[in-house]
């Protein structure tokens, strides 16, 4: 199972790319 | 009786909610006085909607809905939700395509640009080849279709066409969309729908592709 | 007319689209002979399912569905998928609650837990925050509610359930769940339920955190 869920497309970043949104937008 | 959507300005998100909207006549106006990094921090917000995050949207029997996906649903109708519920599932579908196999690549490619985020050029790269597979995708499924579901239009159709706004206005170049003839054309008929341009304006297609400016 | 469902052992979102199923009475069968790796970059499975993703499902009229919520809302039931189009869209926030809230920060601590990836202090520190904000959410709503949505168990519970099998599994110990027992009584509640145990089996929340072993 280990192996498969290698393979899954998880968005490992999405915290860092919700943070600098939230930030860019609270800022504008 | 009016049902208020809580969001910032230009929020794309929000765009698909409006888009809706327009589409199924729901009433939906934008809270003018919510103002972003404030209001959604208030006790009174966190209370309705305890993320505290936008799109975030209130029913005029005060349900609270959060989740942009979901929002679009409540403020939709049975044409834009799909017919059955293999369409339904269908427009389920394209709706996290465009959350799991768009949104995430766009932002990593487009962000550095439009100066939200640091650029990084190997996630750059990746996230180009991840949208040229997202748009082979569509591509090939708009082959031999007018929309993404059915022949009408649905919410599969304005949730892609609203999360690929940043890419063809940024980024997607004359040259970098040339394989795509098909899903081109169908963006181009989305942007161009009255309902669309109601909520987005006028949206011309990048003639070059922006870079990220240091 | 048997429906088949494309994936390999122990994936959490086929236990979604299984845990479904077993509720509607929708007859799927996992296909025996499927090889992740191999069968899914056959030019007949991509030419049904383009990404090459699983889970897949292809329904008994041939329809081939993609994304693992979609599925789910295609094996499912009206009563799984929310009485009204309001409780629908609650359901479908739901969905995107557990991949938007709970899914990327599982990964980040139980995947380096699992020896799947390696280990970053930083994003494990920041994994644990958005968890337990993502519990804290659950908690509130579950105080007053058995269920997500409604009176009944709907997607909603199955997905979010799904998505929280590897946390309880892996590293929500005793002392971390603590604060979040309306969360916890409503997982307890879920994996006792016998459909969704013929599925998963029977899950023991974990004693002791797990620790990634360098």
């Amino acid at each position: 199972m280990a192996l498969e869920l290698a393979h899954e497309t998880i968005w490992f970043d999405k915290w860092r790319v919700d943070d600098a949104e939230r930030q860019f937008y609270e800022n504008k | 009786s009016p049902q208020t959507l809580y969001t910032y300005p230009e929020n794309f998100r929000a765009f698909k909610v409006l888009v809706a909207a327009q589409y199924s006549g729901a009433k939906v106006t934008t809270d003018p006085a919510f103002v972003f990094g404030d209001t959604n921090k208030t006790p009174a917000f966190l209370n309705k909607f305890p993320l505290g995050k936008v799109p975030a949207f209130e029913s005029s029997d005060g349900r609270c809905i959060f989740e942009s996906n979901a929002i679009c649903w409540a403020v939709a109708n049975d044409e834009l939700r799909g017919a059955s519920p293999m369409d339904q599932a269908q427009v389920v579908a394209w709706m996290s395509f465009a959350d799991n196999e768009i949104l995430p690549a766009s932002c990593t490619w487009v962000f550095p640009c439009m100066g939200i985020m640091s650029f990084n050029k190997g996630n750059t790269e990746r996230a180009k080849e991840d949208v040229r597979k997202a748009l082979q995708c569509l591509n090939t499924h708009l082959l031999t279709r007018t929309f993404l579901v059915g022949e009408r239009i649905t919410l599969a159709d304005v949730s892609v066409c609203c999360t690929l706004l940043h890419l063809y206005q940024y980024v997607l170049d004359a040259g970098f969309r040339k394989p795509f003839q098909n899903a081109n054309r169908w963006f181009t008929t989305m942007i161009n729908q009255p309902q669309v341009k109601a909520v987005i304006g006028d949206l011309k297609m990048c003639d070059k592709m922006a870079q990220f400016d240091p």
